[in-house]
């Protein structure tokens, strides 16, 4: 028996937004310690991992660890039919291949109830181990997506450069070139308006843009983005998610031929 | 994609 209980149906429902272009089917596994997910996108370039922790839920009750494949379109569009401020509860249990989302409005007047059929998906499981990275770089989300977004109508990859002092963008294309730098930013009022350089030692990486735009579909789940970066390495673009766990996007650099 | 390597070649399989 699976049961977890979440304050707000529209955290959910804006996760799977977030990632359903990226990988459209995916199995959550959940355990005592929370629910989670990992999955590449069709074409193995890059590879989503979203943990969401027990205690980040107001009610959560997993007997044994227990896998769901779904198919994150049929999620989404059940997750639509939530209200903006219901909870919700998500169940299922071995014997039957579904899961239902239950959501009830704050006053509890209304309650729907929406089964998802589930799926049985083959995927290969990675192990990602807790690197240390050459550079991590924070600054805000809205920020990075601008960023990303810009340079996507200039060219089609990104070269990402970070030295002490700042952390530029660069792309060229067919009509131009860009770049843009960011230097470090801690004297704001809010902390996820810093931008944060720490360097371990200068990295130079590129990256195809159309897979940071699709990352930055997940700015609104988080004030504030974490890149991480190591020579010949995936970059891990990371949103929190406050108070129960994170998004994480895994992207390979391009390598030159 | 030419000179985009496969994802799961960075991490280890389970």
């Amino acid at each position: 028996m699976f049961e977890a209980q979440m304050a707000q149906a529209a955290l959910l429902k804006q996760i799977i937004e977030s990632i359903r272009e990226l990988i459209t089917e995916a199995t959550f596994e959940v355990s005592g310690t929370g629910m989670m997910l990992q999955a590449m996108d069709s074409s193995h370039v890059s590879l989503v991992a979203l943990n969401l922790r027990s205690d980040g839920f107001q009610l959560f009750r997993a007997d044994r660890p227990f896998s769901m494949g779904m198919n994150l379109n049929h999620m989404a569009k059940m997750l639509k039919c939530a209200g903006k401020d219901d909870t919700l509860t998500m169940r299922a249990d071995e014997a039957n291949d579904l899961v239902t989302f239950l959501f009830e409005s704050p006053g509890n007047e209304r309650l729907a109830e929406f089964e998802l059929k589930l799926m049985d998906i083959t995927s290969e499981n990675l192990g990602i181990p807790d690197a240390e990275y050459s550079a991590t770089v924070s600054m805000p989300s809205a920020e990075f997506q601008r960023i990303v977004k810009d340079l996507g109508s200039i060219g089609d990859t990104v070269e990402i450069t970070v030295t002490k002092d700042d952390v530029r963008f660069a792309a060229s294309g067919d009509i131009g070139n860009a770049t843009i730098k960011c230097r470090q930013l801690l004297d704001t009022e809010k902390p996820e308006d810093r931008t944060l350089i720490e360097m371990v030692e200068p990295v130079n990486l590129t990256f195809a843009l159309r897979y940071l735009i699709n990352f930055s579909k997940a700015t609104s789940l988080a004030p504030s983005v974490t890149i991480k970066l190591s020579t010949e390495m995936p970059v891990v673009v990371e949103y929190k998610l406050s108070d129960i766990g994170y998004v994480r996007f895994y992207l390979a650099p391009k390598i030159e031929d | 994609p030419a000179g985009q390597p496969n994802i799961a070649s960075f991490f280890t399989k389970r």
